[in-house]
């Protein structure tokens, strides 16, 4: 693994009391691949190394550590910083009911994300309507109410025909008159470069008034991520992310380019395909898993 | 090494490695790229490394193409795996699509007993596609709807099946068991099925997709792969790795969410895009 790595190359150059510049350039070039494997941008990458660098120069060779585990120490601190070293929860609105709206891509894990966040927020003592405004993708609305009502929370159907912008004006009107905690509005995949859907995305989020607008997020996603992130922040406007399918063996770091390009934090983590995989954002178990 | 021209441009090499990093292709795939397109500069000296790096990637690509023919075989069957959400039940309503096009009876099997409104949603795409639909109750056993829905189109006479499955991530061997004893049911049901096991793979993803195909191809013999979502900005570069070291080879690309948004792997074209 990459402490490995980083060891056989500091161990050529032992002897040192300290860095050196010429050791921490060769350990940052492997902590870059490492990075770059990882999925992590590579422009994202090419910012971080920098970071850690201006901290490794200069650092005394600690005799509880090699160099190597010393690297990555600093890699490790910076990555979790980065990250999101503070837990952050979904934030409650103070007039009933919170409006969360989703969005994100084409297959992300929205839906089945509606259906967990319910569930979470059941479990924490909150009443939740779900509705769907996918009006596009094949008994996307059917899939939506399956899992409202193996999560035994509310849904609302609107009839058959209505547009996305009124689906949500009418969820938000039955959520608030029967005094639920909590809207959670899916919505169609789409792609950031789908000019009509992402206007239809600042419309759809203007007529819930949502509170929250959450970007789910593939945790596969590759290169990407930084393209997906910015779009989503510049136009749509995000206040939180979620990464899902985090149970497989994808290193996860689009969490990373995420963070750098939106600047919001990792709310959850999607970890397995039922109702209850559903975890709050762990920094450091996400670190650990970048840096493989 | 650097060949008879010379020093290569630093900043080029720079500027090109990014491009292909940021194609989703790899480090240890740029590299090897890098290396075979600076051995074509050695062979012609006109070539300029971008140049050399685009036929370098042609080439591996067009020694992993292959067709999709549902012919030499009644009824001829495809099995369609791959994660959760990469696109797998839209594709089988396209090609199922283009077969019912072409003249031919075709039946949808709705192999994804798991995730909810699964049948429902290529129900849909059955009747869009002109097929048959075959299809359990939610919780069913997938193998025993694959062994229904061959037992039906054999006797019906029909000349294509395409299984749907559910989203599998390969790390889950549960899951995984359960696609080889769908593929086990395909043959004993009709002998030489499947004749085609099509993994479906999502261009956004970034080198898990290599760890994808890999799993799924020890486990289950992949005749061809798809590239779903070549619409976005996704360059889907992580299957120069897939034919490089896998040698699987690619048939269709996935390019939209409409009944024709596909089209067949064109590897000059995929080569140019990846800069
Ligand atoms: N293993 C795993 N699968 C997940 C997770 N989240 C979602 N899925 C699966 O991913 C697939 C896609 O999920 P959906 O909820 O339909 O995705 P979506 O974003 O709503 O898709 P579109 O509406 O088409 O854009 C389904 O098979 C889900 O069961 C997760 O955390 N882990
Ligand atoms: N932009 C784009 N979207 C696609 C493409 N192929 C599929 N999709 C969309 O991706 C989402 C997921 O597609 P599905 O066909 O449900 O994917 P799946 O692999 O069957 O999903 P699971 O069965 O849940 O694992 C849907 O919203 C599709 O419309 C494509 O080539 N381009
Ligand atoms: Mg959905
Ligand atoms: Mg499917």
């Amino acid at each position: 693994a990459l402490t490995g790595r980083l060891d056989g190359i500091f161990r050529k150059l032992t002897g040192q009391a300290r860095l050196t510049p010429e050791s921490i350039q060769e350990g940052l070039r492997e902590v870059r691949r490492a990075l770059l494997e990882a999925d992590v941008q590579v422009a994202v990458a090419k910012d971080f190394i920098t970071r850690v660098e201006a901290r490794a120069v200069g650092q005394e060779v600690l005799r509880s550590l090699t160099p190597g585990q010393q690297v990555i120490g600093l890699v490790r601190d910076e990555l979790i910083r980065l990250l999101g070293d503070r837990p952050v929860t979904l934030a409650g609105s103070p007039h009933l009911p919170t409006v969360v709206l989703l969005a994100g891509l084409q297959g992300s894990g929205k839906t089945t994300f509606a259906g967990k966040l319910a569930h979470w927020l059941k479990n924490a003592g909150k009443r939740t309507l779900l509705a769907s405004a996918d009006v596009y993708r094949p008994a996307a609305i059917e899939q939506l109410e399956r899992l409202g009502a193996q999560a035994e929370v509310g849904f609302f159907r609107a009839d058959e025909g209505t547009q996305p912008a009124e689906i949500v004006r009418r969820a938000v009107d039955e959520a608030r008159r029967r005094g639920f905690d909590f809207l959670v509005l899916d919505t169609a995949g789409r792609l950031h470069i789908d000019e009509p859907l992402m206007a239809e995305l600042a419309e759809l989020k203007a007529a819930a008034r949502a509170h929250q607008v959450l970007l789910v997020v593939d945790g596969m996603t590759g290169q990407e991520a930084v393209r997906i992130g910015r779009a989503f922040a510049e136009r749509t406007g995000i206040d939180g992310l979620v990464l899902t399918k985090m149970d497989g063996d994808a290193r996860g770091g689009a969490a990373l380019s995420l963070r750098q390009v939106t600047g919001k934090p990792i709310l959850f983590l999607g970890v397995g395909e039922k109702l209850d995989a559903l975890e709050a954002f762990d920094p450091e178990r996400v670190a650990g898993r970048i840096l493989g | 090494v650097l060949g008879r021209r010379g020093d290569l441009d630093a900043s080029a090499l720079e500027r090109l490695e990014e491009a292909l990093l940021e194609a989703d292709v790899g480090p240890t795939t740029a590299g090897r790229l890098v290396a075979r397109a600076r051995g074509r500069m050695d062979q012609d000296p006109a070539l300029d490394l971008e140049a050399a790096l685009e036929a370098a990637a042609t080439e591996l690509l067009a020694s992993h193409r292959a067709d999709l023919s549902p012919r030499g075989a009644k009824p001829w069957v495809a099995v369609v795996l791959g994660v959760n959400g990469c696109g797998k039940t839209t594709l089988v309503g396209k090609l199922a699509a283009d077969c019912a096009r072409h003249g031919l009876s075709t039946m949808l099997v709705a192999a994804d007993t798991f995730r909810a409104a699964a049948a429902e949603q290529l129900m849909v795409w059955a009747e869009r596609a002109g097929a048959t639909v075959v299809r359990a109750r939610e919780g069913g056993d997938p193998a025993a709807v694959v062994h229904d829905g061959l037992e039906a189109s054999r006797a019906r006479g029909l000349d294509v099946v395409w299984i749907d499955t559910a989203g599998r991530l390969h790390t889950k061997r549960n899951l995984m068991s359960e696609l080889e004893k769908i593929v086990r049911v395909c043959g004993r049901s009709v002998p030489g099925a499947p004749h085609h096991t099509l993994l479906v793979l999502d261009a956004t993803v970034g080198q898990n997709s290599l760890a994808q195909a890999r799993t799924f191809a020890e486990l289950v013999p992949i005749t061809s792969i798809a590239i779903n979502k070549l619409d976005g900005t996704a360059r889907g570069g992580a299957v120069l790795a897939i034919a490089d070291e896998l040698g699987l080879p690619i048939s269709v690309v996935g390019l939209g969410e409409g009944i024709d948004d596909w089209a067949a792997f064109d590897p000059e074209a995929f080569a140019r895009g990846l800069f």
